[in-house]
Formats: C-alpha cells, structure tokens, sequence
C-alpha cells in the first residue's frame, strides 16, 4: 500500500502508523515518500513512538531512508531500556525527500499493546550560501555575492562587475551600452586604473533628435600608444569614437581630446585593450545642445518675434505685419503665421510675405460718384472722396465726404464712420428760372 | 392757363402730364418715385378709382408733340381716402398720390418741387406761379395747350375767396362748397387763370430760393373770368398724410 504522490509537493504533512493511536496489526509494510519543494529540505519530528523493541528493531521497526541508505531505524517507546528511540530532536534530510518504511512482523506480545508512531514533518529552507566550496575545481556556489532565498540563492557581483549570463560568475563590467539621457558621465573599466585584462567595451551616446552631443574627456587620459615610423599609433589599445557619415577617429596617448563637439545626436565610443600593455583609460562627462537654426531673415513691412541672437531645435518665431498690411504665403493669405526649428536644423516653414491691403472699389453711390483723393488701387490709406450729382442732388450731411482705406480692409469716414454717404434730391430748384422784364 | 407765357424748357421741371382714359390732367413731381395730383384725376365722381394701366405719366416735356418719344412711368394710385365727390359739389381733400414702379433719376428736365416747410405759410397777394398743359385762350377761343405754359397769380385772402364764391352761389346752386383744405388765387380783374386740364398741377410759391407746392389745381367756376378765381388744394394740411401714405408705401 503506498502513498499516492501528490501533484504539487506539501510544505508539512503528518504521518501515522495505521490505526494510530490503536495498535499496529502485524504483518505490516508501509512506506511513505514524503517530499517537499526544491530547495527546501524535511525536518521529520515524532509527536510519539511506541514500537515493539528488538535488539537492532529487527522485529517491528520504523526505517527512515534517503536515497536508499537508511538514516535510522527505530523502535521501543520512549523512556524504555531497549529498543532505539528517536528522542525529541528532529531528523533533517539532506535535501527535499525522506523515504519512511514501517514495518511489523507476525507476532504480538499480548501482554502489550503497541500503537505505533505519529510524526510531523515540514519544509525548512535551505541556506544554499553557506554550502561549502566542492572543490572539485568547479569554485563556489556564486563567485562574489551569495544571497539566500526561500527555496532558492541568487548570485551579485560587487559594484564594477556584472553577472555573466552563467548566473553565478562575475565579469569586470564595461559600464557601456546606450545612454539616451541629455548628458552624463563615462569611462573606462577600472578607470583611473587599468583593467585586470583585455576589454572590448562599447559605449552608445544617443540623444533626441535636435539635440547634439559634446564630449568633453578629462585631464587624466591615457591609452597605450605605439611609436612607429609615422608617428605614434593606436595599434593596441584605443578609443574609437564614430560619428555618423564621418570618419571614425582613433584616440590613444596620454594627451586628453579635451572638448569634442560632435555635432551628431549619436555617437559611439569602442574602447579595446589587449592582454599586454598598459592603459589607465579615460573618463569622459557628455552634454547636449539643441541644434541651431538660421536668424530669419527680415521681413519687409513686418517683424519676426522674438527677435534672439540664437534660435534653437523646437523655437518658435511669429511674424506679424505692420498696420495695413497682410500675411502672404504661397500667393495666399494667411490669417497668422508661425514656424518652429526642426531637429535638422532648419526652420519647418519659409517666411512669409507681408502686402498692402486694399479695401475693394468704394461702394458706387447712386446718383452720385466717387473720386480718388490719394493712394493707389484702393490700398490701405487710400482717401476718396464722395460726391453728388450736383446740381439735382446734395451729399445728406454734408457738402463731400472722404473715406480712408482703413486696417480692417473698411472705408471709413473721419467724420461719422457708420455714416453712408445718401445723395438726396434738390427740391424746388429749377436749373433755368422764368424771366421777365416786360412791366 | 389763361394768360400765360409758354414756359421755356427746364424752368418748371416737376410739371408732370397726366393722360388717364383719354383725359388730360397735371401733377408735379415730389421725389424720385411719387407724383402728386388732385383726386379727381384719378377718381370718377361715381367713385371710380383709375386703373394702374389706364394712368399714363410723362415727364421731362415742354410740349404734347414730343410726347411719344418719352417713356412712359407705370404707377400706382393712391388717393385720399376721405375725396368723396359724387355731384361735381365737393373737392374737399382733392389730393392723390402716383407711385412709380422705379425711380426716376433727375436732371434738368426733371426735377422735384420741395414741399411746405413748417415755416411756409400761406400770405394773401404773394405771387405764385400755376403751370400746365390744360386749355388756354387763343384770341377769343379757348383751345387745349400742346405747349407748357404758366402764369403767375397772387394768393387771395380766404374771406375774398369765400366771398367771391357765396356771391356766384346766389345764381348757380350746384357751385361747389369752399372748405378750409382750399384756397385760391387769381387777380379780380380776371384774364389770368388755370383753366381745364390744368387739374393737378403744382401752384408754387417761391421762398428763400426754392420753389415749394403750395397748392393742387383744383377746381374754378369758369376760367379767367372777372370777379372770380381758380381754388387750389391747400397742400400744406396733408403733409401728414403725405408723409404716411411714402412711408406705408
């Protein structure tokens, strides 16, 4: 009869003698596989034993096993001369998995009644961390930094390193990859040290579009160099620094690059050293600009605001016209104007123009005309001046009336601007008058 | 007009010729859309107001002849409502109104006669001026106008008025009633008159430089006759009506 493993292993469990607390029948073979989570391991702890005492528990025993080998072989009851009784301490497997056997054998003393056993078992975390070194070449569990878990460990590194992807060994870290903030700081491994051997480091400086990156290398520099017969050579260790659509550059030396203005949003950076020689390294601090775009120009019969020095990515002009004149773009007139700097460095729009206004032939006046006093083709300030036909009508209000091409495309009069001029008819005027001399 | 002068061209340019079923009959132009005349124009003694298509309006003309050759303005009629005429006996309120479909445009030819002013008044022997197409004297005869002509007439104090009226009364009944919606002018020698055809002409005075209607050829026992005078439509008592029926309309 054996116990139906369970799907999912218990964190603790109880195991009793059959019919506990009655006594045992004989004849009996029972085993438990107890198990628990990976990591954890058993600690096993009897509440009670009770079992016929043999010498050696040859007759009826409880047998505590891992992996095969027994751990413990137990019988009598507490107190009791003979037998092997587990006492109080609890037994604790090796690892996630105790094997328990209890057995019994045809005869029953019948002046005693033996029940059995009960015990407890749970799951007790493994301190993974404190494994010894195996030393069978293979190093310790995790190279620098061993943190315990419940039913695992994970391995760090001491700041400089990095894991490797065996999750348990560290390497010198680089300190590379992409660095997209607008400015920040790099060198080398170990820098001002040298590294303990051969790096391969890359180091990607990527910022916004409309922005530009400026290196700015610190005093301390050095890279090995190599004199040959053209002159010193980066033939080992170097930096190389990438521009895009430039040239890559190599640095090595013991001279700092100082300020290098790279004009790009992105650059890369290859530093390399082999197994010999010596390199200290370097140490840069990165900043970033927005891009610059061109003064506008003027704008004739308007103004471009604000009026800057320096106009940078994402700054907006405006132009406005002077009073009378309007915003032209592309043969079209356009109600406002505004254009921004883009990331390449140019402004996304071309100025726009500023022409005349016109206020539009004057309003015809019936039985009257309208006659130009100054100005040209109805533009702005142009004055004419309205007028009826006289004799047989008469301007209501007034002998003329001059109307003024105004900003807001209107002719207005400087006498009364909601005024229209009206010609009214002359009454009782006659152009020839009935004469008569005769007396 | 009796004893009057052939008026030269453009002197009276608001006289206006009337023809309307045939009949001849004045107006004067008052703005560039209304005429205005008397009632009995356009209005029948059996009540009968003219049609629009049977009034025929020329204006801008010194003589009959050239008529043809002028446009012709359709208008609407608009007569007082309270001219009730029906025995030739009474032309009280003998006002009515044309109204032209479009505007004229003036010029020398035509033009507009001012109405009174609230400072206008009505001065017994001021001279006016009475224009019109209607039936004038000719040696003894008395034949239709084809020629504008005007004469000028002094204004007649009412109580002369009235009394000329009441004395030809005593020897014709049917003489119509003398109201205070009309006055008259004449000379009491007689001779000088408007006459038939004159009705609804202008009889204009003349102040501080403009000429003003004053009154509507109305009505007259006989023309030119001594002792008696034409009686015109006082305009000055209708400027209320005058001013209603342009704004209503």
């Amino acid at each position: 009869c054996l116990q139906r493993p369970s799907s999912e292993p218990l964190m603790h469990g109880e195991v009793q003698s059959p019919q506990y607390p009655q006594p045992y029948p004989p004849n009996l073979q029972e085993q438990w596989d107890l198990s628990v989570p990976e990591g954890y391991q058993i600690r096993l702890t009897f509440t009670h034993l009770d079992i016929e005492a043999s010498p050696g528990c040859y007759h009826d025993a409880l047998i505590v096993l891992y992996d095969g080998k027994v751990v413990g072989r137990f019988c009598g009851s507490e107190n009791s001369a003979d037998g092997h009784h587990p006492g109080h301490e609890p037994i604790i497997s090796p690892d996630n998995r105790f094997t328990l056997i209890f057995q019994s054998d045809k005869n029953n003393p019948e002046r005693h009644q033996n029940v059995g056993f009960s015990a407890q078992y749970q799951a007790i975390d493994v301190d993974e961390c404190s494994a010894p070194d195996p030393g069978d070449g293979s190093g310790p569990l995790c190279d620098q930094i061993c943190l315990n878990t419940l039913g695992s460990y994970l391995c760090s590194c001491h700041h400089g390193y990095e894991l490797r992807s065996d999750q348990r060994t560290c390497l010198l870290s680089c300190g590379g990859g992409i660095f997209d903030e607008p400015e920040g700081h790099l060198f080398s491994p170990g820098y001002p040290n040298p590294p303990p051997y051969a790096v391969s480091c890359q180091y990607i400086i990527s910022v916004e579009s409309g922005f530009t990156v400026s290196l700015n290398f610190s005093d301390l520099f050095y890279i090995e160099s190599v004199d040959t017969d053209e002159g010193p050579s980066c033939l080992h260790h170097w930096l190389e620094v990438t521009i895009p659509d430039k040239e890559p550059m190599k640095l090595c030396g013991t001279k700092s690059p100082g300020l290098i203005d790279t004009n790009s949003n992105t650059v890369k950076l290859d530093y390399h050293t082999d197994d010999e020689g010596m390199s200290n390294g370097w140490s840069l601090d990165y900043s970033t600009h927005r891009v610059r775009c061109p003064i506008p120009d003027k704008v004739a019969k308007g103004r471009v605001t604000p009026m800057l020095t320096e106009y940078f990515y994402r700054d907006y002009i405006f132009v406005r016209c002077n009073q009378g004149y309007k915003l032209m773009m592309d043969g079209h007139e356009i109600e406002s104007f505004s254009t921004m700097c883009q990331h390449n460095g140019q402004w996304h729009l071309t100025l726009p123009e500023c022409h005349i206004i016109d206020c539009g032939e004057p309003e015809p006046l019936l039985n009257g005309g309208v006659t130009f006093i100054s100005g040209v083709d109805n533009q702005y300030l142009s004055v004419v001046q309205y007028h009826c036909d006289e004799p047989f009508y008469y301007l209501l209000g007034g002998l003329n009336v001059s109307f003024i091409c105004e900003a807001d495309r209107q002719w207005r009069s400087n006498q009364d601007p909601l005024l229209r001029p009206t010609c009214l008819p002359v009454c009782g005027r006659p152009t020839k008058h009935l004469s008569s001399f005769q007396r | 007009i009796i004893g009057g002068d052939e008026a030269p061209e453009h002197t009276i340019p608001w006289q206006v010729l009337l023809n309307i079923d045939g009949g001849r009959g004045g107006g004067m132009v008052i703005a560039d859309r209304w005429i205005m005349t008397a009632a009995h124009n356009v209005k029948t003694h059996e009540g009968i107001i003219a049609s629009n298509d049977t009034v025929r309006i020329y204006m801008g003309l010194n003589d009959v002849k050239a008529l043809s050759v002028l446009p012709v303005y359709p208008a609407s009629v608009h007569v007082h409502p309270e001219y009730n005429n029906p025995n030739h006996a009474n032309y009280n309120n003998d006002i009515a109104l044309l109204k032209l479909q479009e505007p004229i445009t003036f010029q020398a030819s035509i033009m507009p006669l001012c109405l009174p002013a609230e400072s206008d008044t009505y001065v017994p022997d001021t001279m006016g001026l009475v224009s019109g197409f209607g039936v004038t004297d000719e040696g003894k005869r008395r034949i239709l106008a084809n020629k504008l002509k005007y004469v000028q007439l002094p204004l007649v104090e009412d109580e002369t008025c009235q009394n000329s009226v009441t004395s030809l009364k005593r020897k014709r009944a049917s003489i119509p009633i003398l109201t205070s919606n009309m006055f008259c002018a004449g000379i009491p020698e007689g001779g000088k008159d408007s006459c038939q055809g004159d009705s609804g002409s202008g009889y204009v005075l003349y102040d501080n430089g403009r000429f003003w209607a004053a009154g509507i050829v109305s009505w007259g026992v006989e023309c030119g006759k001594q002792g008696t005078y034409g009686v015109y439509t006082r305009v000055a008592n209708y400027l209320d009506w005058i001013k209603k029926t342009m704004q209503e309309n």
